[in-house]
């Protein structure tokens, strides 16, 4: 394996994103770029993540190879790469160690750090492949300060999308609140925009722990968006540039 | 009270 990030923004954040609620991990690498599927423990969540080889410049693997990552470990390697470093991901055919290289974009420094890999026997999920009821696109940022600000007053929120738009409502001891976002386009400013795509309405509870520790991407992109369908896992996209994303499917909570 | 799902009980192991 030899894959080149021009930044190493990208991996630092995605890695940020999804340390806290995974710790070990398979990054499966083929000729098709760098993936990664994981649960949490509690099996309440799952994270799937996709590099597409077009992300890197270059990307070569010339055999499937899983790197078992502890991600607490690669955590304190990235720490010593900065956001703007060409990133070097680099590793053998059957590998003890992977290799990340970091260079200034100056090139006047160059880091090298082998990270020990481990087995991890993990349990691959197939994902259906589903055609989800609602789906609601907004910005990144106003879904994290919705979730946060819901967190305060309960730790569950239902999630109800109708044409008119979609709904987040939180019941706690101190009271109730609600927000709604209405679909919407900004003309100046597309990354502003609310997109609501309905096929029937749905709505469904989730814990708001679990959705404020997906949030943790929200650097990545400047859209999130929500696919929903009744009683099937609720699925957070944030898209990244040439058809890398970084998703989360989330089980609902069962009925009273 | 309402309780917590799991992922596995939504997506089958392959």
């Amino acid at each position: 394996l030899e894959a080149r990030l021009e930044a190493a923004d990208l991996f630092k954040k995605v890695v940020e994103a999804i340390k806290d609620l995974v710790q070990h991990c398979n990054f499966d690498c083929n000729d098709s770029g760098i993936a990664l599927q994981a649960m949490d423990n509690s099996h309440v969540a799952l994270v799937s993540m996709m590099l597409t080889a077009d992300t890197f410049t270059p990307f070569r693997c010339d055999r499937n190879i899983p790197l078992g990552i502890d991600l607490t470990s690669l955590t304190k390697v990235l720490r010593a790469a900065q956001s703007s470093d060409i990133l070097t991901i680099k590793s053998e055919d059957a590998p003890d160690v992977v290799n990340l290289v970091f260079e200034g974009k100056d090139q006047d420094r160059i880091s090298e750090y082998d990270l020990k890999l481990m087995d991890i026997d993990q349990e691959h999920l197939g994902i259906p492949d589903t055609e989800y009821a609602a789906t609601a696109s907004m910005p990144a940022a106003d879904f994290k300060r919705i979730c946060s600000d819901l967190l305060l007053i309960s730790e569950a929120v239902s999630i109800e999308c109708t044409k008119e738009g979609i709904t987040f409502k939180a019941e706690g001891d101190i009271g109730n609140g609600s927000v709604t976002l209405r679909q919407h386009s900004d003309l100046e400013n597309s990354d502003k925009n609310v997109d609501i795509s309905l096929t029937e309405p749905v709505a469904l509870s989730f814990s708001l722990k679990y959705l404020t520790g997906f949030c943790k991407a929200t650097g990545l992109s400047n859209q999130v968006r929500l696919c929903l369908s009744n009683d099937v896992p609720l699925m957070v996209e944030y898209a990244l540039a040439n058809n890398s994303y970084l998703r989360f499917y989330l089980a609902p909570k069962i009925g009273d | 009270g309402a309780g917590q799902g799991s992922i596995t009980s939504f997506f089958a192991k392959k």
